[in-house]
């Protein structure tokens, strides 16, 4: 038996729009930790992990250890017919080939619940060891959202660079090369407006523009994103969900032949 | 020419 109630019902439908276009069909991991997905795209490169936290439920039962196969544009067609402000409880008996999500409006006077199949999904799990990065990039996640969709009108490719100047997004394409410098900045208002680096040393990589965009889709979730980089790793673009957990993307970089 | 490398040279499949 599980039964998880989550009350920002809305985060759920985040999640769901920052990782549908990326992956089509995921197993989503149900433990005492919490609720988890592990999943690559179809060409390898690209992978995304979440933790939803048992602590962030209002509700948490998961009786035993429980993997869910789910079409991924399919739960987001129902996660899209919950109101922003409703409850979500997603419910799934031992043994069963279905999942509900049931949606209760805040103040208990709508409620409707929603069955969807199950499927099976052979998926390979990696082992993704704990590193030290080189370089990791604080910053607001609307300007790095603004930064890959400016330069993917220019150029296929960004070169992330961080020195102790700051990070630089660069690009080029037939029409032309361009630049994104950012430096440190702590002096703001807000804390999530900061910029921080750390960096042990500088460090230079490759990536697909269409990958990075694909990953600002979870810009809605946190004010920040986090950007580790090392030269013998995949980058990993994280954004952190407030008390729940992490949306983390990890993606393979572009190297010279 | 850039290529495109794949996550299994850096993780281990389980």
């Amino acid at each position: 038996m599980l039964e998880l109630r989550l009350v920002q019902g809305s985060l759920l439908k985040k999640v769901l729009e920052a990782i549908k276009d990326l992956v089509n069909d995921a197993n989503f991991d149900c433990s005492a930790t919490g609720f988890s997905l592990q999943a690559m795209d179809s060409s390898h490169v690209a992978l995304v992990a979440l933790l939803l936290r048992s602590e962030g439920f209002e509700h948490y039962r998961c009786d035993r250890n429980l993997s869910m196969g789910m079409n991924l544009n399919n739960m987001s067609k129902m996660l899209k017919c919950a109101g922003n402000d409703d409850i979500i409880t997603i419910k799934a008996d031992d043994g069963s080939d279905t999942v509900t999500f049931m949606f209760e409006s805040p103040n208990q006077d709508k409620i409707a619940d929603f069955e969807m199949k199950l499927m099976d999904i052979d998926s390979e799990h990696l082992g993704i060891p704990e590193a030290e990065y080189q370089a990791i990039v604080r910053m607001p996640s609307s300007e790095f959202a603004r930064i890959c969709k400016d330069l993917s009108s220019i150029g296929d490719t960004v070169v992330i660079s961080v020195t102790k100047e700051g990070v630089k997004f660069s690009t080029r394409g037939d029409i032309g090369t361009a630049n994104v410098v950012c430096r440190q900045n702590t002096t703001v208002d807000k804390p999530e407006e900061a910029t921080v680096i750390e960096m042990q040393e500088p460090v230079s990589l490759t990536f697909a523009l269409r990958y990075m965009n694909s990953f600002t889709k979870a810009t809605p979730l946190s004010g920040t994103v986090t950007i580790s980089l090392s030269s013998d790793l995949p980058i990993v673009v994280e954004y952190k969900i407030a008390e729940m957990g992490y949306i983390r993307f990890y993606l393979a970089p572009k190297i010279e032949d | 020419i850039l290529i495109q490398v794949y996550l299994s040279i850096y993780f281990l499949i389980l």
